[in-house]
């Protein structure tokens, strides 16, 4: 498994739709400060279920809809797909692609689809939890949080081992 | 419960002290605190740098939490092998010793599962397979792909 | 002692304005959550980058809020001059343009306050009038000095 | 007034005596990771009467004394002192220079002084907060701390302000 492609619209400083097409290996993102590198990662969580808005730096759902910047119109919806290569089929779903799509409304609502079918949140949750990408896992270290694990407390390091297993 | 936990700790434990090793020529491993009593104790992650003293990792430099805390992900990877990594500016506070060793790991590891890094640093765009590049236009947030071997200055607009 | 506190306020949003123009060509100011009932409320830290819209200081990006941080501190100077200011690695997450407009106001700002600045980075190493290299021998740490000019690299050893 | 002289011995790394010697102006500290650089900076804060050990990075204050390394003896004592320049006579003393020294026995008792003589640790708040080189002041930025005051809460930021007025 591995990240193939990933489609933004809508979602943050993303007004206009973009789209990665990614590789197998080692990637590499760069840009001037506040080009949104990091408004990236924010979206690959958010379409794989992530709900904290501390975690997604927003004050509430809404603000994670382009705001229209100086030049364009507020997106009234954010939709983000997060395409993954399945040809192995570690993820229990039947296809050489699986891909796990979000939209958010201008109300606040959340719809979830995996390759296009709409499903639950929490269908959405027990399957990238399975696979090991959900971002609760100890794969993701967001900006300036790179020296939490080597600060936790042994307790809280043995309760990250625990939920693991 | 016990047995499923130790051997995942073992695993991790083993995985650790081999990839620090790599990393700084020092040592690293876990200690639990109450070894008859797991579950009610915690555990700890114990760093000896080259020269110095056997440490928490909670009293090491700013520079030398980054190393430890990328050798535990990494060492946790043998008990939970994870598919994808975001990584976002890791390097930030790195020396350029310890930058190009955590850079070549990562490199390696990149092999077994897929590593995006976010980096305004040039040492860690070179090894790129592939790089994004992130610029606003006009209010916007766009991408644009760029050929590996760029220069951090070049890919910035 | 509102008058007092008002008197600074403005001086230091004043101040805030003219330094965050400096540095981004962008707008910062301060904003009075109750005007009517000051002690009672908070201040907000607006602020403008070009090209987007405004924002309170919470929702910037690592690199911006860095900028907008430094903007604040000196600002504040001119309420209350400190006589030294103490940076460690402020320049982490910095992209190349902001590093260059960050280094040359603090620079012109070292001539009526003391700034020691710790630093990875050969930009802002390049402005010192002295320069202090740390390094571990045998166990202990030790300094040296080195004349101004020298990059990172010849100075870590 | 400036920081004109800093010497450090027995405090974290600096199991030897170390000595630097400032200007007034633009002063740049460089060197490798672990080597020390920002135990320098908890040195001029300790020797200013900074007791909060969670500002130090220590849990303890024998955690201060140099450990000994691989190849020395620990230190039972930790002297730090602060040299500044007084010409201006903006520091109460009548002198030309002011030196705050600070040491800490394997007691975990601390000595003041200014100038060589005996003072209370109040006294040297008092007066470091009288000139504005206290520690509280906000010119100071530790290690990762550069964030903090973009994301202070608004009644925070109002309150740093009226502790200054
Ligand atoms: N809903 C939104 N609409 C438009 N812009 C937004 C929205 N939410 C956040 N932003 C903007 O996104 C920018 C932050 O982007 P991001 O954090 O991805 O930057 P970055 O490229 O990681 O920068 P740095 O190098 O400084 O870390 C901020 O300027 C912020 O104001
Ligand atoms: N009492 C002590 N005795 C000996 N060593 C100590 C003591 N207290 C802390 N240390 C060591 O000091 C080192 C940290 O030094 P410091 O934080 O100044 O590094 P630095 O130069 O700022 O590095 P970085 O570039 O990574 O931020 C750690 O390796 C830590 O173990
Ligand atoms: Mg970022
Ligand atoms: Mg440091």
């Amino acid at each position: 498994i591995y990240i193939k492609r990933i489609e933004i619209e809508g979602f943050k400083t993303f007004g206009k739709k973009v789209v990665l097409n990614l590789e197998p290996g080692y990637i590499s993102v760069t840009g001037l400060n506040g080009s949104g590198k990091s408004n990236i990662f924010d979206a690959i969580l958010f379409a794989l279920g992530e709900s904290s808005l501390k975690t997604l730096r927003a004050t509430n759902l809404k603000g994670l809809l382009f705001d229209g910047g100086v030049s364009g119109a507020r997106s009234s919806k954010a939709v983000v797909s997060i395409q993954f290569d399945n040809t192995s089929r570690e993820i229990p779903v039947d296809s050489d692609t699986v891909t796990f799509t979000r939209e958010l409304r201008e109300n606040g609502e959340s719809v979830f689809k995996i390759n296009n079918k709409h499903v639950s949140k929490q269908m959405v949750l027990n399957l990238t939890q399975l696979c090991l990408i959900s971002p609760e896992a100890f794969n993701v270290v967001l900006q300036g949080m790179i020296n939490r694990i080597a600060e936790l407390r042994p307790d809280e390091r043995r309760r990250l081992l625990e939920s693991l297993v | 419960k016990r047995n499923v936990f130790m051997e995942a700790f073992e695993k991790i434990d083993r995985n650790l002290r081999a990839i620090f090793k790599e990393l700084t020529d020092g040592d690293a491993w876990l200690e639990v605190e109450k070894p008859d009593d797991i579950f009610q104790g915690g555990i700890y992650l114990m760093v000896r740098f080259p020269g110095k003293k056997p440490k928490e990792s909670l009293m090491l430099s700013g520079g030398e939490k980054t190393i430890t805390t990328v050798a535990f992900i990494l060492a946790m990877q043998s008990a939970f092998k994870s598919p994808f990594y975001l990584l976002d500016e890791i390097d930030a506070h790195l020396d350029a010793i310890n930058l190009e060793r955590l850079i070549n790991i990562l490199y390696d590891r990149s092999k077994e599962s897929q590593i995006i890094l976010i980096t305004l640093k040039d040492v860690t765009l070179s090894k790129a397979d592939k790089i994004f590049g992130v610029y606003q236009r006009e209010g916007y947030a766009n991408v644009v792909e760029y050929t590996p071997g760029i220069k951090v200055k070049e890919a910035q607009q």
